[in-house]
């Protein structure tokens, strides 16, 4: 079973401005952090509920909380998979795809089945760190309305993956 | 050896070849042109002085100097160019840097930062800004939103209700900004979205500040009894602003139906598999 209210409460506390601006002490500020999580939860599980009853299917699904840090296990692992793009505004728009996958060239499709450009960039990464190229593909989503784009691997390498080129600098 | 370009059919944003830092944005539709220069800087925090023992702290922005001191004057920059997107890495230090971005059809400059975690092994606790220079004449004013709704005027060491005695020259012109501020000389507009509410001000005319981020050593003594201090190595914060220029008559067009488009930005679901499982239907 589901349920909103947690996640609704814990949203209701955040609203103190401790919770946004840094003047709670930090066990609080952990607090607000256990609470968000707590009711993230039970919230998922509704969410699931809903997203499987709307499409019919059995599968599980699952939410990922790393979003602010370009780290995907399914873009990135997957041979083939689906975007869903939901536009909340009354109007349609584009809107720039950007997924991290690994290394390899895509072929991406629009809900009529037609292929889109796309593009594989190398990203910088600090030394010592794993590269983390991104896919970037141009969407069009309807005015409160989705598309659904579909992805395919279609090699393992991509020998025309953009990788940004430093700028040679000026003595003095 | 020439300066370094990137644009689209409406903006073209120039960048100093010797420091790596965006030096002039260009809107071709209107055909106007714009030098502007944005850096990073950090503001001393203020541990008190002669005129008030008051700490800068979660509560209290207060500066220890009326001039900040930059991140670096010159940032390591790469080039990333394709048919989808063009972006400018600008690396300022080991904690600080920024991606430049434009796509195709975009009307405004994206600039992607990432700050943090900010060092405080000189014993300084440092309050982070992001900082536009331009030559435009704004007579000491600038403008602010109220909760994204309604735009006020700002001036600079003025209140409209009373006769200020202004004491901090810094703190004292900073201003809440929830979703965007701008400054003008009448004819052309410089705009900054921001995507979280922020502090900002123009602290010269022409200039345009927003903070991004900040790390303190001290309690304001304000009630909260702790520095503005996060346990380990300390937080890392990434964050866009949107960079609009427009002639002054067209500009709040553009910057609201933008604004919009960050507030209820797409989501994004993704499924295994092939096939098409969805449909409008």
């Amino acid at each position: 079973l589901g349920d909103s209210a947690p996640l609704d409460e814990a949203v209701a506390v955040l609203q103190h401005h401790d919770a946004i601006t840094g003047t709670s002490r930090q066990h609080v500020a952990d607090d607000y952090a256990r609470q968000l999580a707590a009711g993230a939860g039970p919230c998922q599980v509704l969410l699931s509920n809903a997203l499987a009853r709307l499409s019919g299917s059995k599968e599980a699904f699952s939410t990922c909380p790393d979003l602010n840090i370009s780290v995907c296990a399914l873009s990135q692992n997957s041979t083939r998979f689906q975007v869903t793009i939901y536009n909340p505004l009354g109007r349609k728009v584009d809107h720039m795809v950007r997924l991290p996958v690994s290394e390899g060239s895509f072929l991406v499709k629009d809900p009529k089945g037609d292929t889109v450009p796309s593009d594989v960039l190398q990203l910088p990464q600090a030394e010592g760190d794993t590269p983390s190229p991104e896919l970037l593909f141009s969407a069009s989503v309807p005015a409160l309305g989705f598309s659904t784009y579909s992805v395919a691997r279609v090699s393992s390498r991509n020998p025309q993956a953009r990788t940004p080129q430093p700028i040679p600098k000026k003595t003095g | 050896s020439g300066a370094l370009v990137i644009q689209n059919e409406h903006i073209r944003a120039t960048f100093n070849p010797e420091t790596g830092l965006l030096m002039q944005i260009e809107n071709i539709d209107r055909k106007l042109v714009l030098p502007v220069s944005q850096s990073f800087l950090w503001y001393n925090a203020s541990t008190g002085d002669e005129n008030s023992s008051q700490a800068s702290g979660a509560y209290i922005f207060r500066s220890y100097e009326l001039k900040p001191l930059p991140v670096s004057r010159w940032a390591q920059t790469r080039l990333l160019k394709s048919a989808l997107v063009q972006e400018v890495h600008q690396n300022f230090s080991a904690w600080c840097s920024q991606v430049v971005r434009l796509y195709p059809g975009q009307r405004h400059l994206e600039l992607e930062w990432t700050v943090g975690p900010i060092p405080t092994g000189d014993s300084w606790g440092k309050e982070v800004i992001s900082r536009f220079d331009t030559p435009l004449d704004t007579k000491g004013y600038f403008y602010t939103d109220s909760n994204g709704r309604e735009i006020l005027t700002r001036r600079r060491n003025y209140r409209p209700t009373w006769n200020l005695n202004q004491t901090e020259p810094v703190a004292g012109n900073y201003y809440p900004i929830s979703s965007r501020i701008y400054i003008t000389d009448g004819e052309k507009q410089l705009t900054v979205l921001t995507d979280r509410p922020q502090g900002g001000s123009s602290l010269q005319d022409g200039s345009l500040e927003l903070m991004v981020h900040r790390r303190l050593l001290r309690d304001d003594s304000r009630g909260v009894g702790e520095a503005l201090l996060e346990e380990g190595s300390g937080s890392r914060v990434r964050g866009r602003h949107l960079l609009l220029l427009d002639a002054v008559d067209e500009a709040a067009a553009g910057h609201r139906l933008q604004a919009e488009k960050e507030i209820l930005a797409p989501q994004l679901v993704l499924a295994p598999g092939g096939g098409v499982p969805y449909h409008p239907g």
